[in-house]
């Protein structure tokens, strides 16, 4: 049996041409959350616990696309979802459809713990929400200016923002933003490249 | 998204993953992030937690076909999720990151770029962007 052992992560698919200083600003948010997990297991804390605790620090910070800093909608609002699985018995909670629960990766644990299902969405998730009495916060909570931006470029290039698989051409990319893929013939399940655009 | 796998010291893994989805999406989208098999996994042999084009994700059951080559092409956690990546993913992109029962941690990109973070007992640690 080996020791401990943790992994974080923050989103794939990045701006190639993100400044310096947000990457800075990601690598210490990525370094923060692998200290609170290892103080953690240091501390005896199971595995289950450990990632409720981390990713619950990851969706409060507003660097990446969870929980506060999520990515919006057509319609600009947030609609956040999660999971959460335990490997000894394989048990497991999933939400979608989450405008209001400040953490959504609590509220899927909740699912697994206290509900006789294994997903729970959209209204009759936020219900349960409700009875479990998770902290619950306006849907303006999540937005943020930096992606209200990044909805308009998305918009303007009639993109799905994806991730950036190819470096965006004529929209200046902002950090960690977005940016019209070019058009190169090249398909994703069935549909033109040009659809999905760098995130 | 966001995602964290852990194994503890008694070899107990664990995954979870939560995301905001794909900027301009259709109100009602789920993508793989909330799936089990998909975008999270956890078994007696690993944890894994998936990020990047969501429908390629949800399409090639990524988390799960980690576990799964482990348990039946007896591949270790590195090969496991080196082999998913290439393999299952079609033109798709994603990244993912996972760690095995017996304290390994491994993770794997197709994408531009991942933001990720590992740490080991023996006081391994690495936070990285690219390549």
């Amino acid at each position: 049996m080996g020791g401990w052992a943790i992994a974080v992560h923050g989103g794939a698919g990045v701006d190639p041409n993100l400044p310096t200083q947000r990457q800075e600003e990601a690598k210490q948010l990525l370094t923060r959350c692998l200290n609170l997990g290892i103080s953690a297991l240091r501390s005896s804390l199971s595995a289950i616990d450990v990632v409720e605790l981390v990713v619950r620090e990851l969706e409060s910070d507003p660097l990446f696309n969870s929980g506060r800093g999520s990515a919006l909608t057509e319609k600009g609002t947030v609609e956040m979802e999660a999971s959460i699985m335990d490997g000894p018995k394989r048990r497991c909670g999933a939400v979608s459809g989450l405008t209001t629960v400040k953490n959504p990766v609590s509220l899927a644990r909740l699912v697994m713990d206290k509900s006789p299902h294994s997903y729970l969405a959209f209204s009759g998730a936020e219900e349960f929400a409700r009875q479990q009495g998770v902290e619950m916060v306006d849907n303006e909570y999540f937005v943020t200016e930096e992606n209200l931006g990044m909805l308009k470029l998305a918009k303007e290039a009639n993109a799905i923002v994806f991730d950036y698989r190819i470096p965006a051409l004529g929209l200046e990319t902002c950090s960690a933003g977005a940016g019209a893929a070019i058009d190169n013939g090249l398909q994703m399940n069935g549909l033109p490249i040009s659809i999905y655009a760098p995130e | 998204t966001v995602g964290c796998v852990v194994v503890d010291s008694q070899g107990r893994c664990a995954a979870a993953t939560s995301t905001g989805g794909l900027m301009n999406k259709m109100t009602g989208r789920i993508g793989d992030s909330p799936l089990i098999g998909s975008g999270t996994y956890a078994c007696n042999l690993c944890g894994v937690s998936c990020t990047g084009e969501g429908e390629a994700i949800i399409r090639g059951t990524l988390a799960r076909d980690v576990a799964a080559v482990m348990e039946y092409k007896g591949l270790g956690l590195q090969e496991a999720v080196d082999y998913v990546v290439r393999e299952r993913l079609d033109e798709g992109k994603a990244g993912m990151i996972a760690v095995s029962n017996n304290g390994e941690v491994a993770y794997g990109f197709n994408t531009t770029g991942m933001f990720r973070g590992c740490a080991t007992d023996d006081g391994f640690m690495e936070v990285g962007i690219w390549e």
